[in-house]
């Protein structure tokens, strides 16, 4: 395929869907939020809303800063808080129909993408991997 | 550049040299290896040993998998449990004279290639995000 195809080419096919996406809600506990985690083998996740809206990206590592007490680790706090109050919230988003250039350059940042509907609803996730295998499929046409 | 040029180029540009990776010993208790971690602010390093050869890699996520007991956590392990019990045997690591294509292919599969000379000894990383961002710009030429 051409370069222009490739960069200018549709996202789709690289989206893992929403509903084989494991993901948290902001008023879980940490606790639950670190079985989910434990038990879905990622590191991170997406943390969607009631309303299926993107709220933020929950991982292990956050979960661990926060039980990091000054002077010893507090895993008390795993079950008095909630995801809402940890979750990164700076993660990348973008529309279903972005073209696959704009993915691109996003991963260079993120190691997932998050993608939504028009109407702001969780569609799916686009991890490195997919576009690195997507990119070495194409260089090697 | 030629496609077969990217592919067939060296990864030298590519390679965090050994001094700029966070690391650790295999013999030092999860709690340094943790305190690492924070201070460096990566979620994943690589485990070196006292002859600068690379032994595994440990993660924030795999040091809150090991102080989670049945019953509770257990954070008293953090200072009994060593990183070479713990840390993550199975990583990709090439000599520093393989071209990018096999960097490429690998980084399909892990976040981060660890690179060493011939005599064994590690001489950096090559992250995902130098991949992607070479490879953005290649596609933009
Ligand atoms: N069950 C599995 N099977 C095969 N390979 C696995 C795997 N779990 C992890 N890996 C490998 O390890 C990389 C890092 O995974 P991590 O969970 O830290 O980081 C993941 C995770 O945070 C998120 N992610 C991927 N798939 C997900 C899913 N179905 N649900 C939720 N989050 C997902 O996207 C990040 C990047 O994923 P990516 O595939 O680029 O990169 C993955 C993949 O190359
Ligand atoms: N200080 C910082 N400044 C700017 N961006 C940052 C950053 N820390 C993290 N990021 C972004 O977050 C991604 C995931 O970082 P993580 O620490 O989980 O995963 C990292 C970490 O495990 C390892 N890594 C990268 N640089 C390292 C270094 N200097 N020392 C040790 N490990 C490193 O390689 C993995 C993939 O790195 P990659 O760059 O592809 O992907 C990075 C990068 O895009």
């Amino acid at each position: 395929i051409q370069e222009t195809d490739l960069l200018a080419g549709g996202i789709d096919t690289f989206i893992i869907p929403a509903d084989q996406v494991a993901h948290v809600q902001p008023d879980n506990s940490l606790e639950h939020a670190l079985l989910v985690l434990v038990k879905s083998g990622y590191t991170a996740i997406p943390v969607l809303g009631m309303d299926s809206c993107l709220r933020g990206i929950i991982s292990k590592a956050k979960i661990l800063d926060s039980i990091l007490g000054v002077e010893r680790m507090e895993p008390e706090k795993l079950s008095s808080l909630t995801v809402e109050e940890v979750m990164e919230r700076d993660f990348s988003a973008v529309k279903a129909d972005v073209v696959f250039e704009k993915v691109m350059s996003l991963s260079i940042q993120y190691p997932f993408v998050c993608v939504e509907n028009h109407d702001g609803q969780f569609k799916g996730i686009i991890p490195r991997s997919k576009i690195l295998a997507h990119l070495n499929g194409y260089l090697h046409e």
